[in-house]
């Protein structure tokens, strides 16, 4: 299989609903320091299910597009209220990934951030549990878990030099 | 349980060498380097750790810790796409694995990925620098819309420009 | 001692902003990013935290931890160049600091440094990238001599060629 | 003041007695990876009393010149005699920093390596003590402690993102 295209709302940097591909057999992501590249593969990660730690984030609201500035402060307008010039930062965001498998199939992975902060995962929009979710991912080969696809910003030196007990529970996550 | 890690073992084991001299052999040094896995004790596989071994070209047999950044980083990359070659996951995203390389290095990962890119192993390379990013089929570039304060894409087909 | 720090806190803090913004500005945005200290407990300055807050250009106030790779090097390399404004040690040395660095941020670090080297400050830049060390005075090219198994090196000046 | 130039005598990839330099008022060192860029860093902070844990190396010996397998084992050969076309690995090494202060005047700041694996310092090929050695720098503003002139490979972005803690040692030891 493969990933054709990605879609996503309110996720980091990228505002509102974007479309992002479609992808091809090597494709390169390219952009100044500070564009939204890393997002880009916190996407993909977040969509199949990497918890938010890994994604630079301390909690899934960091996840959330975030305009306005921090220090002004969201409690002050109330929700709903648009103050000239100034929309509320948004309270949900969502990633699809559209993945065709080896028979061309489309298979839409979803998963969003809901407004109490917390996870929803869908496939071809119907809602499911993570597990399902994650075995589904299982099948096309997606070891989440074992992350052995997944390279994220300055680690790739850390595989080289990762200790043996890692190196061990790696190669038993895949076998 | 011991079975299947030994399978697991046995094959990354068998491919990891050729794919190493694979990503380090050049004119200089046809042959390229060497690398294998060891095992710290051998009766019990998946109790103890498995030990990960890469000589650069000419270079003896040293801790991989003496290694410096690209050496590490060539060793890194050639680790993956052998446990790949054992479990194929359809896709691999990497981001700047390319900040350590000098551009030769840069160019033996742009080769090696483009060869062996296909519709069942596909890359997603973030990457700053030409020589790795001009040999894949399209780009993504990302660029902030400063009036709305957000990244935005566009895709650029390279197929068609390159010859 | 409270004195001391004091001294050294308040001058940091004074410089910080306007070498974070001779780093930051560009066409698109003259007046550069922010920069500032700030104590986390301020009435014993020295047994607390002294945190620090770097905002590119036109981006919202955020954690330094949401900067992304290059953001983040440009923030380090003004706090290390505000620091050296309080305590002058006569050279430094920076070990491929330009790895996660865009060209333009790239070429940004390589005006600065040849703008502030001098007989009192000096600088040793090892880097990978041409838009840096093309912009140095002399260059120490290292190369592995294979007959001798050793690393030699060579010395180039380059003054003579810049126009 | 400033760091004219460097001598070193079977200090890690470079074998024999070497000179590197001068050093111009912005000097860069360039060359392929495993050429040996981030020894001549190791050198110049193994010379300024770095320990060698700082330089990738469990231990002092590790820093001296081996043109031999590790494997092929030490303890076989005899010291003193060379198999044919073999030759020992050596058993000392030293680095020289040539300094040249505020008035011009050189100062050689010299660390070796003792056959028995420890640190001998010397100023101006006087032996002192480590403290003699590291005060005499502090004169010159280089506060080896505090290291904020010395950025190692892949440090630098953790600088920006250090805790306050160690942000405040930092001014500490420079105050
Ligand atoms: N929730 C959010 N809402 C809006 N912007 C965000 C959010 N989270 C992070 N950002 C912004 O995204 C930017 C970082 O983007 P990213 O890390 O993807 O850059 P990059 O393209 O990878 O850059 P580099 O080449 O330097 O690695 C930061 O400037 C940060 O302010
Ligand atoms: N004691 C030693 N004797 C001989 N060679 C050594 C010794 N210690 C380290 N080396 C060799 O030095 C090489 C690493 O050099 P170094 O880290 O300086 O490379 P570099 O030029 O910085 O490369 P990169 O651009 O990849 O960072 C290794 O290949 C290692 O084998
Ligand atoms: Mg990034
Ligand atoms: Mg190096």
């Amino acid at each position: 299989g493969r990933l054709d295209r990605l879609e996503l709302e309110n996720f980091k940097s990228y505002k509102g609903h974007q479309t992002i591909g479609p992808f091809h057999n090597f494709t390169s992501v390219i952009g100044p320091n500070g564009a939204g590249k890393s997002n880009l593969m916190d996407a993909i990660s977040f969509v199949l299910g990497i918890k938010s730690a890994q994604l630079r984030s301390s909690q899934l609201k960091d996840l959330i597009y975030r305009g306005r500035a921090m220090q002004e402060d969201d409690e002050e307008i109330p929700d709903g209220m648009a103050i000239e010039g100034r929309t509320n930062n948004p309270k949900r965001a969502w990633v699809m990934a559209v993945y065709k498998d080896d028979n061309g199939n489309e298979i839409k992975f979803t998963r969003s951030i809901t407004t109490s902060g917390a996870s929803e995962y869908k496939i071809n929009n119907k809602v499911v549990t993570y597990a399902k979710y994650n075995s589904t991912l299982e099948q096309q080969n997606i070891l989440v878990k074992a992350r052995n696809f997944l390279v994220f910003q300055g680690d790739v030196e850390a595989i080289a030099s990762q200790s043996p007990k890692d190196l061990t529970r790696l190669i038993e996550q895949i076998s | 349980r011991c079975k299947r890690f030994r399978a697991a073992y046995d094959h990354i084991e068998k491919n990891i060498d050729q794919i190493y001299k694979d990503l380090t052999k050049s004119r200089s040094f046809p042959l390229g380097g060497t690398a294998y896995l060891s095992l710290e004790d051998n009766e019990e596989p998946y109790l103890d750790g498995v030990k990960y071994h890469a000589m650069p070209p000419m270079k003896r047999f040293r801790d991989m810790e003496q290694l410096s950044g690209g050496e590490k980083t060539m060793a890194a990359l050639a680790l993956l796409f052998a446990i790949h070659s054992f479990q194929p996951s359809p896709f691999f995203v990497l981001d700047e694995v390319d900040a350590a390389l000098d551009n030769t290095n840069v160019g033996k990962i742009a080769n090696y990925i483009r060869e062996h890119a296909s519709d069942t192993f596909q890359f997603i390379v973030i990457s700053l620098k030409s020589t790795l990013y001009e040999k894949a089929q399209a780009l993504v570039g990302i660029y902030r819309d400063q009036e709305v304060n957000s990244s935005k894409t566009l895709t650029l087909q390279l197929d068609k420009f390159q010859e």
